[in-house]
């Protein structure tokens, strides 16, 4: 029978580091409002 | 290991830009209704490559109407976009177009254009006037009225009405009636629509001549009238392809008389 694993809490933190200073892109659209908001 | 994707444009590159002035030169290019639109936002945008140095380009853009009308000389970038108090008409467009080696054409274009509310106007500005239906009996009256006057009073060509481009109705701190209304020559001099005005018809396209004028009436507590009529002198006329529908604008055929 299967059991679910319980994934050692040391190992939770091997997955992919970010890279140091990652900074998510801002959202690429809509873009900026030349005038004004309608 | 095949080349990554390009990244997705963003909406304010300077490639996504340069796309949407294009668009934005061909709707007004091919437009001759109403005013001219200034870009205000790139809402999306979406490359499809085709090949090599080859792809479709859609785009979603906000435009403002600017106080230029469709038919003015005025360079676009000297138009000045109507300011949210003066009741600001905003156009919603969706854009195809293509670039092939850096060159990029408008294939296709929709537009709808619409008034922004009455209770946001009123939230800035409480006592601004709104705009009025191009129909409304005043604004018909008012704007027949000033273009009677003005073919009085002038020495130049006899001028016909070509479209009724806005209107607004003022009731506090007194009744006026604003209008804006673009103007074509006609071959008959003032003198000569007194005497035979059904003769007077426009001036054939190669020898047009269009304008624009502004009228204000102020109806209560007493009646003025003041007109303001500009001609172009005579220019390329613009390719007959409305694109801006624009929404309950009723426009009177070249050369006919409001009544």
């Amino acid at each position: 029978s299967l059991t679910k694993g319980a994934v050692p809490v040391a190992a939770q933190h091997d997955r992919v580091p970010r890279p140091v200073g990652f900074v998510p892109l801002p959202p690429s659209c809509p873009g900026k409002i030349l005038h004004f908001d309608i | 290991v095949p080349a990554a994707p390009p990244a997705p444009l963003g909406c304010d590159d300077p490639e996504s830009v340069a796309a949407a002035e294009a668009a934005v030169n061909y709707i007004n290019g091919h437009s001759d209704h109403g005013y001219k639109f200034a870009l205000n936002r790139i809402k999306d945008i979406r490359v499809v490559p085709q090949g090599p140095n080859n792809a479709i380009i859609f785009l979603e853009l906000d435009l403002l109407e600017t106080k230029c009308a469709i038919l003015s000389p005025t360079p676009l970038a000297n138009c000045t976009v109507r300011s949210f108090a003066e009741h600001a008409v905003e156009g919603d467009c969706d854009v195809k177009l293509q670039k092939v080696d850096g060159i990029i054409s408008v294939l296709a274009s929709k537009c709808h254009s619409h008034a922004d509310s009455s209770e946001d106007v009123h939230k800035v500005c409480p006592d601004c006037p709104l705009l009025a239906s191009l129909n409304n009996t005043e604004v018909l009256e008012v704007v027949s009225a000033a273009l009677n006057y003005y073919n009085r009073k002038t020495i130049d060509s006899y001028l016909r009405l070509l479209e009724i481009g806005r209107a607004k109705i003022q009731y506090h701190p007194v009744h006026a009636v604003f209008a804006e209304f673009a103007v074509g020559a006609t071959n008959c001099s003032a003198e000569q629509a007194k005497a035979n005005v059904g003769a007077c018809q426009l001036l054939p396209e190669d020898q047009s001549n269009f304008g624009f004028c502004t009228a204000v009436m102020v109806k209560h507590p007493s009646q003025d009238l003041q007109v303001d009529c500009q001609l172009y002198g005579h220019q390329v006329p613009a390719p007959h392809i409305p694109l801006l529908s624009r929404p309950g604008v009723t426009y009177a055929h070249p050369g006919q008389d409001t009544s």
